[in-house]
């Protein structure tokens, strides 16, 4: 799994 | 953004206005864990330094600044204004059990070993665990007040919406973020126990009481 981070989450 | 981010989103907002109003109604914090408190406040300040180096949105931008300045807002109330009303006997983690273990694992695990990486990561970590004092002033006490009992539940369920947000969103949109999705079910699971007793105490009209 590509692994993508979720900065644009709060 | 799909419903469960925004609702999550919507919840943590909606915790964060009770937790305030209780206060400036009451004119009290008693009930409240301070720990617990200058932990969030360490959190936002961590994770939202990226407001300096990226703009996400108007909204993205306007939730953080709000999460941030109520954190502090909430302290200078708990520890100035209402400083007769804070309960500290009952307040006794002790927060460097938490700090300085998820500081050394933010260190060990993230997704790159830069500064604002391993803040964030650090934030993510910490916020997961940031209820314990809270959690543990409430079974010190044995008991907690109903408004006090509304203000865990909305903020433990933006967590669990939160997860559902990244199901969504690994289905949907090929997104997933290992760190984030292991501490929010972490963060998630520390309310369990409480969710029960409010779903069977709170919601039936009782008051949040501890066996004792």
């Amino acid at each position: 799994i590509e692994i993508i981070s979720t900065k644009d989450e709060l | 953004m799909n419903v469960f981010r925004l609702l999550g989103d919507m919840s943590h907002l909606l915790a964060i206005l009770i937790l305030l109003l209780k206060m400036w109604k009451t004119r009290s914090c008693a009930g409240i864990s301070g720990k617990t408190q200058i932990l969030f406040a360490l959190v936002f300040t961590t994770r939202y330094l990226d407001l300096f180096s990226s703009f996400i949105s108007i909204y993205n931008t306007t939730m953080k600044l709000f999460f941030i300045a109520s954190s502090y807002f909430t302290i200078f109330l708990m520890y100035s204004k209402f400083k007769a009303t804070y309960d500290s006997n009952h307040d006794s983690f002790r927060m460097e059990f938490l700090v300085v273990p998820v500081g050394g694992l933010a260190f060990l695990v993230n997704h790159e070993f830069l500064p604002l990486e391993i803040l964030w990561t650090f934030s993510i970590y910490l916020e997961s665990v940031a209820i314990l004092p809270q959690l543990f002033m409430v079974s010190k006490t044995g008991e907690a007040e109903t408004i006090t009992s509304h203000y865990l539940f909305a903020l433990g369920s933006y967590r669990l919406l939160y997860i559902f947000n990244w199901v969504y969103r690994y289905y949907f949109d090929g997104f997933f973020d290992l760190i984030a999705v292991v501490a929010g079910c972490v963060q998630t699971i520390l309310y369990c126990d409480f969710f029960y007793l409010y779903i069977t105490k709170v919601l039936k009209g009782k008051k949040l009481s501890l066996p004792a």
